[in-house]
């Protein structure tokens, strides 16, 4: 995934069942943002993979002010990747055929 | 060193923690 100077990561082990997971978002690299960024450390939330949209997410994030609106698409982003990624590793566990 | 949580309006909870090791050592 491109660096966005955000890092999503699991905040707990995938079983690969669930539709809500763990994540944890950090600012790896302040200056990639556009906005003043206030360190105030990592950010761990849960995720509705089915029906949540990381852009809603990242929205929550600047209405409880961890960013800036104009950030709001580079952690949506990050996070959009993130997810990505956990539900192409879940596709590719599932058994092949019967 | 410690811990806080934000309660968004929508109801999601955000926990703010310290920033994992594995970055420290990225950098």
């Amino acid at each position: 995934a491109e660096d966005t100077g955000v890092r999503v990561e699991l905040n707990e082990e995938d079983d690969g069942k669930k539709s809500s997971i763990a994540l944890k978002l950090w600012v790896e690299d302040p200056k990639k943002l556009k906005g003043k960024y206030k360190d105030t450390g990592a950010i761990e939330f849960t995720f509705n993979l089915a029906n949540e949209d990381p852009e809603v997410v990242a929205q929550e994030m600047v209405e409880s002010g961890f960013f800036l609106d104009c950030d709001v698409k580079v952690v949506g982003k990050s996070i959009r990747d993130r997810v990505a990624l956990i539900k192409w590793r879940r596709e590719r566990t599932v058994s092949p055929g019967n | 060193s410690t811990t806080a949580q934000v309660v968004h309006s929508a109801g999601r909870r955000f926990i703010v923690s310290p920033v994992p090791e594995s970055r420290l050592r990225e950098q």
